[in-house]
């Protein structure tokens, strides 16, 4: 509860009509996005907690079930994703109906693995540059060149999908 | 194969020399749309009457009523698999987008990234996007404005009173929350554009709707910030990244069609959430079977 606070507070100061017209001073501006990506990184922590809950799993503090979201997707740039050849990736719908959707992530590969672990099979999968002027975007630190995309496809009414990364074999030793 | 175009089951999106994108129906000529970037310069003055109030957080006020057309360097390229085809296009120095059609996904999507604007000349600059169509949508087009249904709007007109607009382009300005769109008056045809923020719009001329991207002036408007609409980062101005996903079709079949129309905004507004887990070991089997 006392996590969901700071979370529920900072949401709480986004109502004001400054911050949502975006008529606050600039350094207004940059206290809201100090307010919202601490609570946001903070609550990783309760997001898996949840998600654990759910799949009845003890959210335990080995690193094999740390959860973490990516908040720079918005400039094609995840250091998880990224960084690692194998990795597992949970997607949460929020909408209280099932949808399908496509996934990017930013990666570094030529090719990969795409496993669906409910329907247990593998799925189709593309890889495709990002655009030049994304990766030169001022103070983008991110070694992503590509995006892996794929259609995530039934993902239940406010539940998730889980679904398994790796690197093909031929593009693993870009990520050594 | 060197090519230009990209397409899905519908229709063929073409970059033309120009650097316009050219959405052509397969089925129907005659649905055409043709995408831009513009631009307006804004308005300075020492605000001291209304006549030399500057445009500013609190009003757009360009200075000239007409658009400004931004210089192509005709860059472009062309990716196509079995999910997605992409054109990336570079607009010049500071514009580019990438327009992509989904295979299972009979909507097309513009994903714009503009920025910094540049203001070396010391003139504010507002960038717009426009979609020219040829329906016949006379001087009505509709915004979500209020967040909840869509609103008729007449341009160069308020129902309650008889209006007299000094300033044609920002007094036909209307908020949009998630939607724009445009209905024509002889075919049962209806273009809409979904945002994934709010943004301005308007329609300015018959079949043509127009959105505000992004915006970088120099002078305060004097309504209360106090601060000009320059934000900066990394000693230059900000970069912007977005989504319009766009939806023009018949509307024979209203039932699907409006059903269409509000999931495309619920999926925009709200994405499903990705969290990574990195297994510290290697043997991704074990989290196959887990």
């Amino acid at each position: 509860e006392e996590e969901l606070e700071h979370f529920r507070e900072a949401m709480g100061v986004m109502q004001h009509h400054d911050a949502v017209t975006g008529t606050e001073k600039q350094l207004v501006a940059s206290d809201y996005s100090r307010l919202l990506y601490e609570n946001i990184f903070n609550n990783e922590k309760m997001a898996a907690k949840s998600l654990y809950h759910w799949a009845n799993k003890i959210n335990n503090s080995n690193d094999d079930f740390q959860m973490h979201s990516c908040l720079e997707l918005n400039i094609s740039a995840c250091a998880y994703t990224e960084d690692n050849a194998n990795f597992v990736v949970t997607v949460y719908n929020p909408l209280s109906r099932p949808i399908s959707s496509y996934i990017r992530l930013p990666v570094r590969g030529n090719s990969y693995n795409v496993w669906d672990t409910k329907e247990n099979l593998e799925i189709i999968s593309q890889i495709i540059p990002i655009h030049d002027r994304v990766q030169q975007i001022p103070g983008r630190k991110s070694k992503a060149t590509k995006e892996l995309l794929f259609r995530a496809i039934d993902l239940p009414a406010l539940g998730y999908k889980r679904y398994t990364i790796s690197a093909k074999p031929d593009t693993e030793e870009t990520f050594i | 194969e060197p090519t230009n175009s990209i397409e899905g089951d519908l229709y063929t999106i073409t970059v033309d020399e120009s650097g316009q994108i050219v959405f052509q129906n397969k089925h129907d000529k005659e649905v055409v749309f043709v995408q831009s970037f513009h631009y307006y310069e804004s308005a300075e003055g020492n605000n001291k009457v209304f006549e030399n109030r500057s445009s500013g957080a609190y009003i757009f006020r360009p200075r000239t009523s007409s658009t400004f057309n931004l210089p192509y360097e005709g860059k472009y390229s062309v990716i196509k698999g079995p999910h997605v085809e992409e054109i990336h296009q570079t607009f010049n120095q500071w514009i580019s987008q990438v327009v992509r059609v989904y295979k299972e996904d009979n909507r097309m999507e513009f994903e714009w990234l503009i920025g910094p604007i540049p203001v070396d000349d010391k003139i504010g600059k507002e960038i717009v996007t426009k979609y020219s169509s040829y329906l016949i949508s006379g001087d009505e087009f509709y915004t979500d404005s209020n967040g909840r249904e869509m609103l008729k709007r007449k341009r160069n007109y308020r129902p309650t009173w008889n209006l007299k607009l000094h300033e044609p382009i920002s007094g036909n300005y209307y908020p949009v929350t998630t939607k724009i769109s445009l209905k024509d008056k002889i075919k049962p045809m209806k273009f809409s554009i979904f945002t994934d923020r709010s943004q301005g719009g308007t329609s300015m001329k018959n079949g043509e709707l127009e959105l505000m991207l992004h915006r970088r002036l120099l002078k305060d408007d004097a309504f209360g910030v106090e601060e000009a609409l320059n934000e900066m980062a990394y000693n230059t101005g900000l970069v912007v990244r977005g989504t319009h996903c766009i939806y023009l079709s018949n509307t024979n079949n209203l039932d699907s069609f409006s059903i269409k129309e509000k999931e495309i905004p619920l999926n925009l507004a709200l994405r499903p959430s990705i969290f990574i887990t990195i297994p510290s070991k290697t043997n991704i089997d074990h989290w196959r079977n887990a």
